[in-house]
């Protein structure tokens, strides 16, 4: 497949909860998107990694205004699962790339995420699917990132 | 947004590679990915999530045919980048479901990983777009979840 990629992202309304210690048995994902879900929230990136020793870490975000709401709700239903912990680490852009094909290219995340190396961007979460690679950044990097990338893929105005 | 979940996706060809202690600095993705690309690897998701002390974690799929060549050409870049292990962890299947409006809902993410929890199957990774909820489980799960999420959300043959 030909990558085409042919727009930048940009999301500057994130916060970032991490829920760690989670229980990695069939069931915790569940409940933790449940009570967002009864407490009607908009939950935008979810992103769960490798488990160690029986508990996982899954990390989620909301827009900024729905994020207290959000860390109640999580904390309330571990309390009842008895383990893990809810916590906002922050205020995040999401910066991703649009396009075909992009999923068979490490080429395309490596071109990415060196753009971003090159103006001093660290990234904080990855999220890939078929047309689309999105990271989290640091809110201040946001537009300075977003310039970089389209200037990087040489995408039109 | 109207939620809809029009398609059920199951990919049986990948493998898990976990690469750790990854210094959680600008430039660590970039190279890590460069090394794939420049190996022909052809990689799917890409996961990355809370780092902690300076170091994170980062898994990614490969297909099958390509592991021991993805798990070489990483481990040659740690060993110049001074840190980090790469690991192939197994085989995984990729269950996704599809639909338009799913990034706003934590009710649907929640409905996926209720009927994954009844049907005893365990998530190891989660990646989200605006328009896909992807889940890796255990290769020998792949059949049944993907019946069983097909049949959770009443879609058609
Ligand atoms: C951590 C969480 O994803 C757990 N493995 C589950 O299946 O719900
Ligand atoms: C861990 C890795 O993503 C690192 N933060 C980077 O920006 O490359």
């Amino acid at each position: 497949e030909d990558v085409v990629v042919s727009g930048v992202a940009l999301d500057k309304n994130q916060a970032k909860i991490a829920v760690s210690d989670l229980p990695d048995k069939p069931g915790s994902a569940a409940k933790v998107f449940k009570a967002l879900g009864d407490a009607n929230v908009i939950v935008d990136m979810i992103v769960q990694n490798i488990g160690r020793g029986g508990a996982a870490n899954l990390t989620f975000t909301v827009s900024k205004d729905d994020v207290h709401r959000a860390v109640e709700a999580v904390e309330k239903v571990l309390s009842e699962m008895g383990g893990g912990a809810a916590n906002y680490v922050g205020d995040i852009a999401k910066v991703s790339i649009v396009g075909v094909g992009m999923r068979s290219h490490a080429g395309v995340a490596a071109t990415l995420f060196s753009i971003l190396a090159d103006h001093e961007v660290n990234i904080q979460m990855i999220s890939t699917s078929e047309i689309r690679i999105s990271v989290a950044i640091d809110l201040a990097d946001a537009d300075k990132a977003a310039q970089a990338v389209h200037d990087g893929f040489e995408l039109d105005q």
